[in-house]
């Protein structure tokens, strides 16, 4: 009998397979809605599954949403799929998502780093970037949060391939990266672009790669802050807001930046909580938590960009 | 695989800007294989640090030193990553 996606114990961390295979469970335990996309392969050949949330229509307005560029950030994956399954089964229940799914799609890439990740399970659970090879160095990997074509090479990033924050040889040299940025063009309509971090309890909005306000500084701003209380609402973990330049350092080559300069007005960074205790390490009892109060803020966010079409 | 026996994690309050480019300073160590989970960036935000075992009196030397303050996050880090896959053996069965 097909194990139903109910048995996947969400309050802990799980191996690449053992996520891939909830990713199908729920594509067919909610086929209505839910179907899984293929969007690229990784380095070493590891499909990149995004999950597509639709009731129909064609090329509708959409939200991206990704986790897990930073392999060693296990509860952005676990919150990642936790959301999924919460996206699947409220609607028809609940008013608000039912509402966005139909109008909109949501398209969710729970690893976004799959090499980085099964790293981390197999060799070094520090492991933060890509495993691609670099020539002339015996340093191996990116760090794929600098190498999106946003300010790439500017302050805040390393040249050095030894290093944690190596950029990379040129702006989406990673394939997992490219891979986004080429589903993302293709789609053409996606109007928000949201990617979970962890840890320090952060939501950010563009920019890194320089310390000027974004246009729609004001409107981010108040989302942010409106978000940010709805995740403290729950627990009371408290996110701060505001840029990642003036909220933590000047760092280049992100992904909202890019997001943002294409044209994607709703782009957002979470940085998940920790309990002020083990940093990225965060004890598997926390995992669910951590998704519950993630996902009001995600659903406020998502609330406004259903209503404010642009 | 990997083992992290020994390595200290440190959360660094840094009091001003100065304290903060000394950290900045320890950063480009490269020697010292410093691994910054939060990078030091601003007074307003602590710096965590893992810090590999052979580097722990080293970088606490320093820190004293300087007078920068400082407590252990995390004592063994292998200790914690072993409690981890001990979770996740236990939740498979």
């Amino acid at each position: 009998k097909e194990r139903s996606s109910n048995s996947f114990n969400y309050g802990t961390y799980h191996s690449l397979d053992s996520i891939y295979a909830e990713l199908d469970h729920l594509a067919s335990e909610y086929s209505n809605i839910v179907s899984k996309l293929q969007i690229g392969k990784s380095y070493e050949k590891r499909p990149l599954y995004v999950l597509k949330f639709s009731t129909g229509g064609s090329n509708r307005p959409a939200i991206w949403i990704d986790a897990g560029i930073h392999s060693r950030e296990w509860v952005t994956q676990a919150s990642a799929v936790w959301i999924a399954k919460k996206i699947a089964s409220d609607y028809g229940k609940d008013l608000s998502i039912t509402s966005l799914l139909n109008k909109m799609d949501i398209f969710l890439l729970p690893v976004t780093n799959p090499d980085g990740y099964v790293f981390t399970h197999t060799t070094n659970r520090m492991w933060r970037k890509t495993r691609s090879k670099n020539q002339g160095s015996p340093c191996v990997g990116v760090d794929p949060n600098r190498n999106w074509d946003a300010g790439f090479g500017g302050p805040g990033a390393s040249s050095n391939p030894c290093s944690d924050s190596y950029r990379g040889p040129s702006a989406n040299s990673e394939v997992e990266v490219k891979s986004v940025v080429n589903f993302i063009k293709n789609h053409g309509n996606i109007q928000a672009f949201l990617t979970f971090h962890s840890y320090s309890q952060l939501l950010m909005y563009p920019y890194g790669y320089k310390c000027t306000e974004p246009a729609d500084y004001a409107e981010l701003d108040a989302l942010g802050r409106a978000a940010a209380s709805s995740i403290r609402s729950l627990y009371g973990t408290t996110f701060t807001v505001g840029s990642i330049c003036s909220t933590i350092y000047q760092a280049s080559g992100g992904s909202i930046d890019w997001s943002y300069d294409y044209g994607i007005k709703y782009s957002f960074a979470f940085e998940l909580r920790d309990t002020g205790r083990y940093g990225f390490l965060l004890p598997a009892s926390q995992i669910i938590p951590t998704a519950e109060e993630t996902w009001l803020g995600l659903k406020k966010i998502m609330e406004h960009v259903r209503d404010n079409p642009y | 695989l990997e083992t992290f026996v020994g390595d200290q994690v440190l959360r660094i309050k840094t009091r001003n800007e100065e304290e903060v480019k000394k950290l900045q300073l320890l950063e480009s160590l490269e020697h010292l294989e410093l691994d910054f989970w939060i990078n030091p960036s601003t007074p307003a935000l602590p710096v965590d640090v893992r810090i590999p075992a052979n580097s722990v009196q080293a970088v606490k030397a320093f820190l004293e030193s300087h007078g920068i303050e400082y407590s252990i996050l995390i004592e063994d880090l292998q200790v914690v990553l072993d409690k981890e896959k001990q979770d996740m053996a236990c939740s498979q069965q």
